[in-house]
């Protein structure tokens, strides 16, 4: 990743399982 | 070049496998601890420890759906490690460090382990 400009991104990062259907 | 590192992604990916654990959804073993049950993933199992990580590389053991546990293994004990396993919480409730820390032994869970060491001594008024 040397080089490599990192963007950091604080957000959610995927959808969320709901506790039941 | 960039990268876009999304800095909860690890935290949300646990709190998914916790909800699929919660729903008994892909849960792949029981393990049984004197009378008590826990389903979990072995996947999360062998991540966190060492134990478990020897039990499911071996071809032999690798298939098995339920294991269990020695029964000086106390429930209370394993139920707390489960819980740190997907959510990275670790409760340490004086009354059963004792318990908590010998189950990290027997699970060969060594961070938690020297964790547990180092709650003792802060706790220790000598």
């Amino acid at each position: 990743y040397e080089g490599v400009n990192t963007i950091k991104e604080r957000g959610r990062s995927i959808h969320e399982i709901p506790r039941q259907d | 070049d960039s990268c876009i590192q999304f800095t909860r992604h690890a935290s949300d990916v646990l709190l998914n496998l916790n909800r699929l654990r919660s729903r008994d959804i892909l849960t792949d073993v029981t393990i049984l601890v004197n009378r008590q049950q826990f389903r979990a993933h072995k996947t999360v199992l062998m991540a966190c420890s060492g134990l478990f990580y020897s039990i499911f590389t071996d071809s032999h053991k690798c298939n098995l759906n339920a294991i269990s546990l020695d029964p000086k293994v106390d429930p209370e004990g394993f139920a707390i490690l489960l819980e740190f396993m997907y959510t990275s919480r670790l409760t340490l409730k004086e009354s059963l460090i004792m318990s908590i820390m010998n189950t990290a032994i027997y699970l060969q869970m060594d961070h938690v382990v020297d964790t547990c060491h180092r709650f003792i001594k802060s706790s220790d008024p000598s």
